[in-house]
């Protein structure tokens, strides 16, 4: 299971959530995405009504039930969706009086595990409890990180929560990589910042930078992925790119 | 006081936290700015050393201390700063368990009013305790709206938490505005957004427009506001112009 993950807001994480599991469902692998945020981007972002949804995550994280029924299939072949609404902004205060809170996420996946090749979870902006599960659950994360600024400082931070993941929630949890997005070649503190990251990050840093696209912050309004939204489109072309590169470095076992 | 909140993420908070603070004490108020993230861009963007400080946001909200002893004067004259480290992480889940937790900031607030005649609160990109403490202090809440898809998702998700706040927790609190931020005329979708934010946002929207300016960008990792780093810009010009309107929507009484 891979988690999405990066406490600094707008940074490109749904974005990437949605375009990297098309390609992937694209590529012919069997994709499930979970979107563990309360705002639902991911979910409206494949075109579906959520007000036309009674279950959803939530239903599943804070009343057991088992995740099949909620999963609904998307318009890419080979591409599953666990949908959310606002409802989850309730979780985080009702997990945080239950037992073993931090694991609901990771005992909900062991019955369909088997039927994917990969899981993904789109996280929140925040490094609470939604986000707890999804590293809990998670062997692999990936970061997206903004060629900005303060995407630069909140890294160190994210990193000391996943080390303490590793130490006390789970610990085969492993960094897969940072991915650079909204990259514009033109514009010196973007370069400057891919040139830091790739300097100091300390684990693997995708070779595949996402451009800045407005074909990719178009396509949610029509909810549909860039790959059926736009298929020529330079944001479609990367997100493919870093599809074969994700492989590379997640093999399937 | 003023809360900066929308739990859309990347929307422009901390960049409007920082630039409309410092373009006020520019036009000769006396302001404090409070930096309720954990991930503290407001207390880097004015080039603070978050390891030297010894007590910051946390050390009030959680232990009681008082916020006189805590405020940092800022290089702008008549705009001080409340920083924050790391530490404001761990409040969210401590904050949980703790009598009216909902009102320390509100609390801690009432003895330094007088000093200052705004007071803002740069909220994390969430719905949680530590915004909720600054919903539950404000008198006026202004949203930044980045002209993308998902930024008007996410708003009616946020009026339905200030209503609730109303109803339970502060009966005066009021939306002022919404800002747009990171516009690019040229681009349809930012056209389209901000046509249907008008037309669609039951409060008022601030004219001045914030255009997609990348020294605003730069200007953090210099540790400066915009005013000072390039007082020339378009980014400078559009945030002293907000200033303005701000203080026409919010008066001195
Ligand atoms: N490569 C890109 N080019 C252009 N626009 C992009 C790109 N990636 C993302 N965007 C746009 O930038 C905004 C932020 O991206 P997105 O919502 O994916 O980030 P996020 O990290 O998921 O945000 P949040 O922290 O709120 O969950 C969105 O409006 C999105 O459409
Ligand atoms: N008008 C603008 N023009 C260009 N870049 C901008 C503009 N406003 C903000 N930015 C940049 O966009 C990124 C997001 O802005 P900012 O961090 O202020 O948003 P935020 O809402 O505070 O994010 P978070 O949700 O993480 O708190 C930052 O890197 C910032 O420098
Ligand atoms: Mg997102
Ligand atoms: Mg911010």
């Amino acid at each position: 299971m891979v988690a999405i993950t990066n406490q600094k807001g707008g940074v490109g994480k749904t974005t990437t959530a949605i375009n990297l599991t098309a390609s992937l469902a694209h590529l012919g692998y069997r994709v499930l995405l979970i979107d563990s945020d309360p705002q639902g981007n991911c979910t409206s972002g494949f075109g579906i009504d959520k007000s036309s949804l009674e279950h959803c995550y939530y239903n599943a994280l804070i009343d057991g039930e088992s995740l099949e029924p909620l999963i609904v299939r998307t318009m890419i072949a080979g591409l599953d969706i666990l949908p959310s609404t606002m409802q989850l902004a309730g979780a985080e205060l009702e997990l945080a009086g239950i037992e073993q809170r931090e694991f609901h996420l990771k005992n909900l996946l062991e019955p369909i595990k088997p039927w994917y090749d990969y899981i993904f979870v789109d996280c929140p902006p925040s490094l609470s409890l939604l986000t707890l599960n999804a590293l809990t659950a998670a062997s692999d994360v990936v970061v997206p990180v903004q060629a900005e600024f303060y995407a630069l400082e909140g890294l160190s931070q994210l990193q000391v929560i996943i080390e303490r993941v590793r130490e006390s929630l789970n610990a085969h949890i492993q960094i897969t990589g940072a991915i650079v997005t909204m990259f514009d070649s033109r514009i010196r503190l973007a370069v400057d910042v891919a040139k830091e990251l790739e300097a100091s990050f300390p684990a693997y840093v995708f070779a595949s930078k996402i451009p800045r696209n407005v074909r990719l912050s178009e396509a949610p309004s029509y909810g549909k992925p860039a790959l059926l939204f736009d298929p020529k489109s330079r944001g479609t072309t990367a997100y493919l790119e870093l599809a074969h590169e994700f492989t590379r470095q997640v093999p399937l076992y």
